[in-house]
């Protein structure tokens, strides 16, 4: 579910992640214009209610996952934690646009979320899911 | 591919049909390491009072939550934990009859539900104690045991788990510590024969629980004895590829 945001907080957001996204490297000032297709997290929330979930798990009723969407322009500002595959597939995409796609804009950072609910038999279980929320995206 | 300009890239709008969505939200699920489909629990008159496990999940549900926000500190299991599971007591057997001495109380509890792969690194067993006043201001030990091996012509073998000792006018849940055994019956099932609970005075005489002021499965459901376990993973669920 993607909600939309009040606009003020949704200023203060964007702001914030463009500070956390400068941080990274994210943002190249050769493509600082392009602000449209530049990889950055956006607002996702997720709601165990709206899934249907809810007779089954007892808390949290939702959470902010988050996704990346953008495109990874090179060259990377030196920061960038980029893999060398990353790297390759950027320059065969410059000789053949037409048949490799630029890099994908992909979460760099995600952490946990605590999850209850009930099991099978009416026993509660509380767990530790990881990698459930995006803290920064980039290009790997 | 390769063949004509590639179109520009945009998210995919097709919707679901609802095979497939069923399909996708199973496979979640799979991710997630949770149990199958949602169901629709049963909720008798009787569960429409909280029942004592899910409101102590509940309490370290929102401790954890709290202590993701502020990075403060956690229960000392929690921090170490992947997973923490209640168990709510299944068989309570009473030996508490005025000839038979020692008085103890029995509990059992169904581990068959706890995920292949995960290590204990704690487990407790909590049950409430309200004041008692026979006897009346007493020092009371309260000792927890594993039943390791029953016999029909002879007293089951124990192993020695916990003891605490309180007064008898206490008010508070009591935690005993069966680490040691949720770990046994975790390697093995069928060995679990339940855990043993007994009482005695501060002069050596074996005591009723329930006199004591410990509350059993008769007690209302807030206040009936549960066990809890806290588990690390030790592996990544694994996902089976559609």
């Amino acid at each position: 579910v993607v909600r939309p945001l009040r606009k003020k907080r949704q200023l203060n957001k964007t702001i914030q992640m463009q500070h956390l996204n400068q941080h990274l490297g994210i943002f190249d000032d050769g493509h600082g214009s392009r602000g449209r297709d530049v990889c950055r997290r956006h607002e996702l929330y997720v709601s165990f209610r709206d899934l249907g979930w809810l007779d089954w798990v007892i808390a949290p009723q939702g959470y902010s996952a988050y996704y990346c969407e953008g495109e990874c322009n090179y060259p990377l500002g030196h920061r960038m934690n980029s893999t060398n595959h990353a790297t390759m597939q950027a320059l065969i995409h410059l000789m053949k646009p037409e048949v490799v796609p630029k890099v994908c804009c992909v979460p760099t950072e995600l952490s946990a979320i605590s999850v209850l609910y009930y099991d099978r038999s009416n026993n509660v279980i509380l767990r530790k899911e990881h990698n459930m929320v995006v803290q920064a995206c980039g290009c790997h | 591919g390769g063949h004509g300009p590639r179109p520009p890239y945009v998210f995919p709008q097709r919707r679901l049909g609802v095979q497939e969505r069923r399909d996708l939200q199973r496979e979640i699920l799979a991710v997630l390491g949770l149990p199958e489909l949602p169901r629709r629990r049963p909720s008798p008159a009787t569960s429409r009072q909280p029942a004592s496990a899910p409101l102590f999940m509940l309490d370290l549900y929102h401790a954890v939550a709290n202590g993701d926000d502020d990075g403060g500190p956690l229960q000392p299991h929690l921090g170490r934990s992947d997973l923490v599971m209640s168990f709510v007591n299944m068989v309570e057997r009473d030996c508490t009859l005025d000839y038979q001495e020692p008085h103890w109380k029995e509990f059992h509890f169904d581990l068959t539900q706890i995920p292949a792969g995960e290590i204990v690194t704690a487990a407790e067993f909590r049950i409430y104690k309200e004041p008692s006043t026979h006897p009346l201001n007493t020092t009371l030990h309260v000792s927890m045991f594993e039943v390791v091996q029953e016999h029909s012509n002879r007293e089951s073998d124990l192993f020695f788990l916990d003891l605490q000792t309180l007064r008898s006018g206490d008010e508070k849940w009591l935690v005993l510590d069966i680490t040691a055994a949720s770990d046994r019956w975790l390697l093995n099932h069928k060995k679990d024969l339940g855990l043993r609970l007994y009482v005695e005075t501060e002069d050596g005489h074996s005591m009723d629980p329930g006199l004591a002021g410990l509350l059993g499965q008769q007690a209302p459901r807030s206040k009936q004895p549960f066990m809890v376990g806290f588990f690390r993973a030790s592996r990544n669920p694994v996902r089976t590829p559609r």
